[in-house]
């Protein structure tokens, strides 16, 4: 099965 | 002071119809350039991120830049009162406002609306997003890209996305079988046929269809949606609004743990 992963994982906060 | 007219306030209801389901309060940030919004949705899966260029509204002010914090719920209650034909104004005179006031008003102007919407002080966790060029860009027809996720979802949560030099496949795996759908570069010229593929490195994503489908909500807003990806990074689907500005989505892809 698959992970989900989530969007602030990848963009940094600013 | 700060005010924005738009010619075609149907724009805007087709925004915040778009959104609505995913996210549940935004920071408008208003400046000399135009509109801006980002949000996540409450499981930090996915973002929106909207542009409204200044020069696409018939009129616009912004003397400093302001935050408005804005309920959707509440937003698109005050836009179920505009005509699909009005234009809509938004306009404040305070510095930190604690309202903002919408004018609705039909083409004779011979019916104005006057509504103003308490505005809500929200912590802007804003995530900078650098500009990236995605090895994988897919132009197609958005309602052909609405109706693929729909059919999938029924058959699985998750799509795998492929892409490769002269087609893209979607494919779905569940419980009661698996299918695929495999689209080629197509240069027709109905749009809803068009497909433009421009695969400078072939990529392999698997996203979940619950979300894909919340985006398409936006398919009002343009008859195109592109699609653009790079290996380990979050899709982005964007919906131009011609002279105005983009409606973009981010999602974040499933890895098999």
């Amino acid at each position: 099965s698959q992970c989900q992963t989530c969007i602030d994982g990848y963009y940094l906060l600013n | 002071m700060f005010e924005a007219k738009l010619q075609q306030g149907v724009i805007f209801k087709k925004i915040v119809d778009a959104i609505k389901d995913l996210v549940k309060s935004v920071n408008i940030d208003a400046s000399t350039s135009g509109l801006s919004m980002q949000a996540m949705d409450s499981a930090h899966v996915a973002l929106v991120s909207l542009k409204l260029n200044e020069n696409g509204f018939k009129d616009y002010r912004c003397d400093r830049p302001i935050t408005l914090g804005l309920s959707i719920e509440n937003l698109s209650k005050i836009l179920k009162c505009a005509g699909n034909d009005d234009t809509i104004t938004l306009q404040t005179d305070e510095e930190e406002p604690s309202s903002l006031k919408f004018f609705f008003e039909n083409q004779q102007a011979s019916k104005i609306s006057e509504f103003s919407l308490n505005l809500m002080s929200l912590d802007s966790e804003s995530l900078g997003i650098p500009d990236t060029d995605y090895s994988s860009v897919i132009q197609m027809s958005s309602a052909e890209f609405s109706r693929i996720c729909k059919e999938l979802s029924s058959i699985s949560e998750t799509v795998e996305i492929e892409t490769s030099k002269e087609s893209v496949k979607f494919s779905v795996q569940g419980d009661i079988g698996a299918g695929s759908i495999t689209v080629k570069n197509n240069q027709s010229d109905k749009d809803v046929d068009r497909v433009d593929l421009q695969i400078d490195q072939p990529v392999k994503l698997t996203f979940a269809l619950r979300y894909l489908n919340m985006f398409n909500k936006a398919v009002s807003l343009s008859s195109t949606v592109s699609l653009n990806m790079s290996e380990e990074n979050p899709l982005m689907v964007e919906y131009k609004i011609d002279d105005l500005g983009s409606l973009r989505f981010y999602l974040a892809p499933k890895i098999s743990d």
